[in-house]
């Protein structure tokens, strides 16, 4: 808004730096001092093992689960960010199916140890080795990787808000039918952590740090898909009968 | 798209707790 003073205008991006921190920590799913508490307790090797026998399609049907909940939270975010509930019932539903699982993965670095190269998944911390039933150990591997270069950038909570809501209201995806008003949010939510980033005196780099994210994270999300659908030729029968109808949804 | 994403559109409708 041109007319807009300056003043006006960094009031304005407080604002909305206030009401979307608000939002993440009301949807987060876990709070930090939460998995304190868990004191940050790894899988035991015969509980490694035993994930690494399970069949194929119970450990996916498992981490579909995981996501689904996941992604439950995110979707609440969504409509929690002022203005995603103005948007068109179409726009909200090809914002959400697109960036969700993005969401998920940013959010990943608030449960992820560095140090052990673990993340959080069914009540302890679990190594890119549990997941080996999956039969996709370089999506695993890109995802462990992801998750501790996000973690290397140490966003605070309100930055990692503001990126989250970023990366949900991409102006550039595929069907929307009022871009002009997606770009509009996007563009006040860049801005905004723009003037956050810079109150927080981080380094000019973070910026641009993030924006190679946005690539790495579509990457991630179109390699889900595919590893799904190969799943899904194989067992089309588990996917439809055992998997989480939102889950089926979003990536079917 | 909306037939398409049934549940994702209940929870968009559902009022935020």
């Amino acid at each position: 808004d041109g007319e807009t003073s300056p003043t006006t205008s960094m009031a304005e991006l407080d604002h909305l730096v206030q009401v979307i921190s608000k939002s993440h920590l009301e949807t987060c799913q876990y709070l930090r001092e939460e998995l304190q508490q868990m004191s940050w307790q790894n899988f035991l090797q015969d509980e490694v093992e035993s994930y690494q026998s399970k069949p194929r399609e119970v450990m996916w049907q498992l981490c579909a689960v995981k996501i689904t909940e996941a992604i439950q939270y995110v979707v609440e975010f969504a409509k929690r960010i002022d203005g995603f509930m103005d948007l068109c019932q179409n726009d909200q539903i090809v914002l959400l199916k697109a960036g969700s699982l993005e969401v998920v993965f940013v959010r990943m670095c608030r449960v992820f140890d560095s140090q052990n190269n673990t993340v959080y998944f069914d009540g302890k911390f679990a190594g890119p080795e549990v997941f080996k039933a999956l039969g996709c150990d370089d999506l695993i591997t890109s995802v462990f990787d992801f998750a501790k270069s996000m973690c290397s950038l140490h966003l605070s909570e309100d930055e990692l808000a503001l990126f989250s809501a970023f990366i949900l209201l991409s102006a550039d995806r595929t069907w929307l039918q009022e871009k002009l008003q997606v770009e509009k949010l996007q563009q006040k939510t860049q801005l905004a952590l723009q003037h956050l980033l810079q109150k927080n005196q981080r380094e000019d780099g973070v910026l641009n740090k993030l924006r190679f994210k946005v690539s790495a994270l579509r990457s991630l999300c179109s390699r889900h898909t595919e590893k799904l659908s190969a799943f899904r030729a194989v067992y089309p029968d588990i996917v439809r009968t055992h998997f989480p109808p939102l889950y089926k949804e979003l990536f079917g | 798209l909306k037939e398409k994403h049934k549940i994702l559109h209940q929870l968009l409708q559902n009022s935020t707790s």
